[in-house]
This record gives structure tokens, sequence and C-alpha cells, in this order.
């Protein structure tokens, strides 16, 4: 339970940062 | 008023929970447990009495710097007095994940399509005005076209006039 | 008792705050072992050195599980009451305070038809730009095309302006009147030509 915890808390902080730079490079290829 | 940062907490709650632990084991306890030992010898019990003690103290306080050094506690510890510091200002109850992704990760990119968006906009904006001034140039010059194409139409013509007169010419001068 | 997992504050820690209590207390309560073992070790061996001595180490065992046993439940006392502490105001993040990577959370909370309708705007924009572009380009297109023409009308222009200038190098300023005058002489020179002939005619027959 505790690694579950763990593991989704570690998601949350760092997969939207990491999904933002996917986001912001296709931004920026789009418009390129 | 001032709030005290959470490392100092620590520290005084450590000390208060080792305080008590050394007071529950206090050496009259530790004599009532071990009265025969204490009877046959006194100093002794008393020396290993003390030494139980410190060493307690000292490996608890081992093991707390362990921990602070290890998961570079302090700062992390000093990182959140300054968040909380930040945001004393608002009472309500902040946001928190919806435990729903895709819900909770709309608002982080949102502020990056808000700027595609806006940018998307003034160029919009910026290439219909350089539209609208080429479609001016494009009129402006179909008009000068037009002139121009009436100019050599007027100058054909009058060649073309000239070039009958001048067969009425030929006609003339071939007469018998 | 539902667990409050503490997902908020693992989010910023890197690890449960229950899990660091635990560790913290697994780790105390092996030096209280340790400790208590390294005491009775040492009286064990003070023992050994008296004589006719009638204390066994089964008695120093049973009074070290006494000691022991209180110190164990003042030690979980203890560290429940500090644990509760640690865990309300040290490994806490108090419900009014955001983390630094949830700050859009606050700023930007959009809905999903919002996020739809924006996403959808943008795709319009993208789309409107393409046009915007197309449109420039077919009129620069038309620019380029208008410039040759012009060019080219210009030039037919020009090759009047020189025809009738050759014509004024050559003394004749209007070609049309010159013309017209070139056929005026010429009917003259005709007559002038048919009165010759006539007059040649009638001094032969004389």
């Amino acid at each position: 339970f505790d690694e579950i915890i763990v593991d989704i808390a570690m998601k949350r902080k760092q997969y939207p940062r990491k999904i933002l730079e996917y986001v912001i490079n296709t931004i920026k290829t789009k418009q390129e | 008023g001032t709030p005290v940062s959470r490392v100092k907490l620590l520290d005084t709650m450590v000390d208060t929970f080792l305080q008590k632990l050394v007071a529950a084991g206090s050496f009259q306890r530790f004599t009532d447990c071990y009265k025969r030992f204490y009877q046959l010898q006194p100093d002794v019990t008393q020396r290993v009495h003390d030494k139980f003690i410190t060493q307690l103290q000292t490996s608890i306080w081992e093991e707390i710097t362990e921990i602070k050094q290890e998961g570079n506690m302090e700062a992390v510890l000093n990182a959140l007095d300054q968040i909380v510091e930040e945001g004393k200002g608002r009472t309500e109850p902040a946001w928190r994940p919806s435990g729903v992704p895709e819900e909770d990760l709309r608002s982080t990119i949102v502020p990056y399509f808000l700027q595609q968006r806006d940018t998307l906009r003034r160029r919009v904006q910026r290439q219909e005005v350089e539209n609208q001034q080429l479609a001016e140039a494009v009129l402006a010059r179909r008009r000068q076209v037009e002139q121009l194409q009436l100019q050599v139409q007027a100058r054909q013509q009058a060649w073309q006039a000239l070039y009958r007169e001048q067969r009425e010419l030929v006609a003339v001068l071939r007469e018998p | 008792m539902s667990v409050n997992p503490m997902t908020y504050e693992a989010q910023f820690f890197g690890f449960t705050p229950q899990t660091c209590m635990l560790r913290i207390y697994i780790a105390f309560q092996d030096y209280l072992f340790e400790v208590m073992q390294a005491v009775e070790q040492v009286l064990v061996k003070k023992l050994d050195g008296v004589s006719n001595c009638d204390i066994s180490p089964i008695q120093i065992r049973k009074c070290t599980e006494k000691f022991l046993g209180f110190m164990k439940g003042r030690f979980d006392s203890l560290f429940g009451k500090m644990e509760q502490l640690f865990l309300q105001l040290i490994l806490h993040i108090p419900p009014n305070i955001l983390l630094p990577e949830d700050k859009f959370q606050e700023l930007h909370s959009y809905s999903e038809e919002q996020f739809q309708l924006l996403k959808e705007e943008i795709e319009q924009l993208q789309e409107k730009y393409k046009t915007e572009l197309c449109a420039k380009q077919a009129l620069l297109a038309e620019l380029e095309e208008q410039s040759v023409v012009q060019a080219r009308l210009r030039q037919t222009l020009t090759l009047f302006d020189e025809l009738i200038n050759v014509g004024r190098h050559h003394g004749t300023s209007d070609f049309r009147e010159s013309l017209v005058s070139l056929v005026q002489n010429s009917r003259k020179l005709q007559d002038l030509r048919g009165h010759i002939e006539r007059e040649g005619a009638s001094l032969e027959t004389s």
C-alpha cells in the first residue's frame, strides 16, 4: 500500500512536467 | 506568533520523547528491577544505568542525525516551512489531486494552450492586416494595368488606322 | 478507521510520513533492545567476577525482561504521542497550502468542455492562419504577375514611342499627317503624270 501511495505521488509530481514538455514541443512543432 | 521551524520542532519533539523515556527508565525503577544485583554492587549498578541512559540517548540522536542527512531532511523541511509561509495568507482549503489524472493534467496544460491561442490570435490578426494591405496593392495594380491596357489599345488602334491609310496609299499609287 | 494515505505529503517528501515514522520507530526500538542487551551482558559479566554469588544469569534475564517490558510500554506510548505530533506538525502539508508544482491548478481550473472549446478554438485559429497564409501567397503571386504584365505593357508603349521617335528622327513629326500629305502628294504626282502623258501624246500626234 505504501509503495503504491509513493508511486502515485511521484507520478503526480513528475508526469505533469514530462507531459508538459511533450505538449510544448508539439505546440512548437505545429507553429514551425 | 512567529512559526517555529519544522527542524526545530522535530528536535524538540525527539528531545521531549527522550527526556520522558529516560524519566521512565529512572534509576529508581532500574534498581527495582535489578534489586538483588543492586544490593550486591550498587556502584556498578549506578554506572551501568548511567551508561544505559547515555548510550540510548546517543543512539537515538545519531539515528535522527542520520535520517536528517539521508533524506536531506533539513532542507526539505525548511522548504516546506517556506511554502507554508508563502501560503499562509489563504484560509480556504487548497486544491488537491482529484484522483482523475486527465482532469488534473488539464489545468497544467491549459496555460500553454492559452498562450498558443493568444499567439495564434496575434499572428492571424497580423496576417489579416498584411493581407488587407496586399489586397489594396493588388487592386491598385489592377487599375494601373487596366490603364496601361487602355493606353496600349489606343495606340494599337491608331496604328491600325494608319495601316489602313497606308493600304489606301498603296492602292492610290497602284492606280493605272 | 479510515487510513489517511497522506498522498499529498508523499508527493512532496517522496515517502509517506507513516513510513518515515515506522522507520524511526523500528530504529529507536532496536536501540532500546540493543542497549538493554548490552546492559544485561555487562551485569552478567560483572557477576562472573563475584565469588559465591547466588544471582544466576537467568535471574538477571528475568530482571531485564521486567525492566524492558516496562520501558517498552512507556516507549510505545511516548512514541505514539510523538508520532501524532510529527504527522500533525512536521510531516504534514496544511490543507490551505498548495505545492509549487500544482500552482496551475488554482490559476486555471478548466472543465472538460471549456478545455474542448479551447482546443477547438486553437484548431480554428490554425486553419484561419493557414488560410491567411494562402491568401498572402495568392496576393503576392498576383502582384508578381501584375509586375510582369505591367512591364510587358510598358515595353509595348515604349515600342510605340520609339516608332514615333523614328518618324520624328526622319522629319515626320506625326505619321498620320505625313501619310495624308503623302497620299495627297501622290495624287498630285499622279495627276501631273497623267497631264504629262497627255501632253506627250498630243505632241506625238502633231
